[in-house]
């Protein structure tokens, strides 16, 4: 047989180029596209070159549905442990659902491998952020993301957190994205929306938007 | 490690917002491979703010066209999201999506595809612009996914490379002309049944070493 990579040559292409190989597209935005929310990006002091954001508050205008899925490395990292069990999941895997306020992220640090005394600092900083914020402890979610086996200083949430907070804007998806990165070479975030004309929500539009870091250590098996 | 905070504005309850998280998830994040290294630390957080709905709207209710529109919208971000990731991996010049069609399981379908989008062998071809398709075939065949050689046929960037197993000639510099493109599809039947999927990944540089072997430091 003749066949060229020319698919007149002889063989058809497994998958013919169609609009239904296209990506999903993205509207402009990120985590506070979506109304209700607020957000921003700071520099706590988790990394030592200051013009780099380290800390990222997401917060919700009023207490709110939320859900999540977390990593199911054995050797999970103090905020999963403590951000499971907030949304009623004591076990790796059980569903993680509830009520929320406010997810924490900090860079630089994974507080990962940290025992005890990383699972309290976890806990801490959803009291230091549902002070900050107005909202019980257990309204806080939290992750970390870094270097794994060194101790998460306490100290960058003590003085960062309330100024992140001062500084919560609906126009704050952005820095927040920047915060949360560590190798990654650029900020991600998305936004879709669709119209409730159709749905029985005549007149409203309503927006899904998010944020993302991660570049390396990664095959994601979240559940 | 990967970390994923979104919102919506749609009015969601907590059981049904986590399977909708759970299924998004399933197909965006879970999806993706840099390295093959699980993080201690992946999070995914969803939170659902129903500030778009008039006060007192029923939640969106599993089943209706509501939900669905939700749930695509949904997808549609968790996909988008993934594909920067895959695409940003540590020294990454290209992103690098997997298709796999025509497996006997899905389970198997995401072996294959997983199988080719870990190989540093694969990884190193697509930095080279080289269509090693001999690789693909190494990488499935490892794979535990249940096919016959004779079934499989190999696609880089949309070119006919293997049919039945075997070799089918096509143009070099047709094939070092595609892999300018930003992204890398390669498609892979393996002509066992019907289960699908794709994994998306990263080629593999000389910077990921760099990269990781200073990590700490």
């Amino acid at each position: 047989v003749q066949a060229s990579g020319d698919p007149a040559a002889g063989f058809a292409p497994l998958r013919p180029p169609s609009s239904a190989d296209a990506p999903p597209a993205s509207e402009p935005g990120g985590v506070t596209r979506a109304r209700g929310f607020r957000a921003v990006g700071v520099h706590a002091g988790f990394r030592k070159d200051p013009s780099r954001l380290d800390l990222a508050l997401v917060v919700a205008d009023e207490p709110c549905a939320c859900a999540a899925v977390f990593t199911r490395n054995v050797f999970c990292a103090a905020p999963v442990t403590v951000s499971r069990a907030q949304l009623g999941a004591d076990q790796p895997g059980e569903p993680a659902y509830g009520t929320a306020r406010a997810v924490v992220v900090n860079s630089g640090n994974a507080n990962a491998a940290t025992g005890e005394r990383g699972l309290e600092t976890a806990r801490a900083t959803t009291r230091i952020v549902g002070d900050a914020v107005g909202c019980p402890a257990d309204e806080v979610l939290v992750a970390s993301t870094g270097v794994i086996g060194e101790h998460l200083p306490l100290e960058p949430f003590e003085t960062g957190v309330p100024a992140a907070a001062a500084a919560l804007s609906p126009d704050g998806g952005a820095d927040a994205a920047r915060a949360i990165m560590t190798t990654d070479t650029l900020p991600k975030e998305a936004a879709a929306s669709f119209d409730g004309a159709d749905i029985g929500y005549a007149g409203c539009t309503f927006f899904v938007g998010g944020m993302a870091k991660g570049s390396g250590m990664i095959m994601p098996n979240m559940a | 490690t990967m970390i994923a905070v979104v919102t919506t504005d749609a009015p969601v309850l907590p059981h049904d917002l986590h399977k909708a998280l759970a299924r998004a998830a399933g197909a965006s994040f879970n999806k993706v491979t840099v390295d093959s290294d699980t993080s201690t630390n992946d999070s995914c957080f969803l939170l659902a703010s129903g500030a778009a709905a008039p006060a007192g709207a029923e939640p969106f209710a599993p089943g209706t066209p509501a939900f669905a529109a939700f749930e695509q919208a949904l997808g549609d971000v968790c996909q988008n999201l993934a594909r920067q990731m895959a695409a940003d991996g540590e020294g990454a010049t290209r992103l690098v999506t997997v298709n796999v069609t025509g497996a006997a399981t899905p389970a198997d379908a995401d072996a294959a595809a997983r199988a080719v989008a870990n190989s540093p062998l694969v990884k190193t071809a697509v930095y080279g612009h080289d269509a090693n398709w001999g690789r693909v075939a190494m990488a499935i065949g490892k794979s535990g996914a249940a096919f016959r050689q004779q079934d499989a046929a190999i696609d880089i960037m949309g070119m006919p490379v293997c049919r039945g197993g075997l070799t089918v000639p096509f143009d070099e510099d047709e094939a070092l002309r595609r892999f300018e493109n930003p992204e890398i599809v390669i498609d892979v039947d393996l002509g066992a049944g019907d289960a699908a999927t794709t994994v998306w990944t990263c080629d593999f540089s000389h910077d990921y070493v760099t990269i990781n072997g200073d990590y700490r430091s």
